[in-house]
């Protein structure tokens, strides 16, 4: 699965996913990657996300539009929704995966459970990041 | 407040260092970098978030190092079945697809659907022909077809009991693959 969620210039958030599913998948299953609010969100209002992992969990949990309330109507920093979703709520649940999600006002988290996530991000005139395994 | 701001995931799993060579790990490293590169120029140059997105995930969809596009797992029947979805945080419209087989960029055909339709989501023949009718790009599945995703689905039917679907149609010859590639891209890509 792949995804991102960019900020313009005009202040606008989107976020897009798109995944070829789980290995060996049968009966037609649907995961959460074309599922809206489970792994892909985004709103000017609170912030973007998209997700990877074990669909059935994020579609449970609506974990993209979790986040984003969180950060709308408890005001929580993106980092802390982030956090509050991945690493306890769906981990209580023993789903696993990640996300990244961004905010209007450029604030960028990511949040994983798994051993490591592909993961990069950028800002204007900043230097790009590149992380791989959990210890970086 | 930065001007533009970018994040990508290429996928989680159990990705450990010591599990992965050093080529592989170059090249993942090198894929990111790319996708940053492609999300940069369209929003330094001023362009919508919506475009970054398309344009960085195509690069995706067309890498077969990603669980997307060509690369994409295989399904116990032999398929690749994509799904993508979008969504304008400026309006909160959205589109999205599961389980087309034809269209090179399913992220390209979701954003159709946001523009183009009335609708939110659209699957299978019916999201097919809708791409056709919008002039998306179509390939014959083949196109996603890559040895190490095949022979990962192999190993995963064999290990259930379950019949293996015959080679798709228009797939190259029969290659070798690295078991301890096999075993890698199993941990690494489990997810979808």
């Amino acid at each position: 699965t792949v995804g991102v969620v960019a900020l313009d210039s005009d202040g606008n958030i989107a976020a897009g996913t798109s995944t070829g599913g789980t290995t060996a998948k049968r009966w037609g299953r649907v995961g959460d990657s074309p599922i809206l609010g489970a792994g892909t969100y985004a709103s000017n209002a609170s912030c973007g996300v998209s997700a990877t992992g074990t669909g059935e969990y994020f579609i449970r949990l609506t974990v993209a539009s979790r986040i984003c309330a969180l950060v709308e109507f408890q005001g929580l920093n993106l980092q802390d929704a982030s956090d509050q979703v991945i690493q306890d709520e769906l981990t209580a649940m023993g789903g696993d995966g990640g996300i990244v999600a961004l905010t209007p006002s450029g604030e960028i988290a990511w949040s994983y459970n798994t051993p490591g996530m592909y993961r990069a991000r950028q800002t204007a005139g900043g230097d790009p990041v590149v992380g791989i395994y959990g210890d970086e | 407040q930065s001007d533009w701001a970018l994040v990508i995931h290429g996928g989680a799993g159990v990705i450990e260092r010591g599990q992965m060579t050093a080529e592989r790990e170059a090249e993942y490293r090198a894929a990111m970098h790319a996708a940053l590169d492609r999300g940069e120029a369209v929003l330094e140059a001023g362009g919508s978030a919506l475009d970054a997105i398309e344009a960085v995930i195509h690069g995706m969809e067309d890498d077969p190092l990603f669980n997307a596009g060509r690369g994409a797992v295989f399904t116990a029947a032999g398929r690749n079945e994509l799904d993508a979805s979008i969504m304008d945080g400026a309006t909160l419209n959205a589109g999205a697809v599961a389980g087309v087989t034809q269209v090179r960029h399913p992220i390209s055909l979701a954003r159709a659907v946001m523009e183009r339709s009335r609708h939110v989501m659209l699957q299978g023949e019916g999201a097919e022909t809708f791409a056709i009718e919008q002039g998306i790009e179509m390939v014959p599945p083949a196109w996603f077809f890559t040895e190490r995703r095949w022979a990962s689905m192999t190993r995963s039917l064999e290990r259930l009991g379950l019949d293996l679907p015959e080679r798709p149609e228009g797939a190259p010859e029969l290659q070798g693959v690295d078991h301890g590639t096999l075993e890698r891209d199993e941990r690494e890509h489990r997810f979808g």
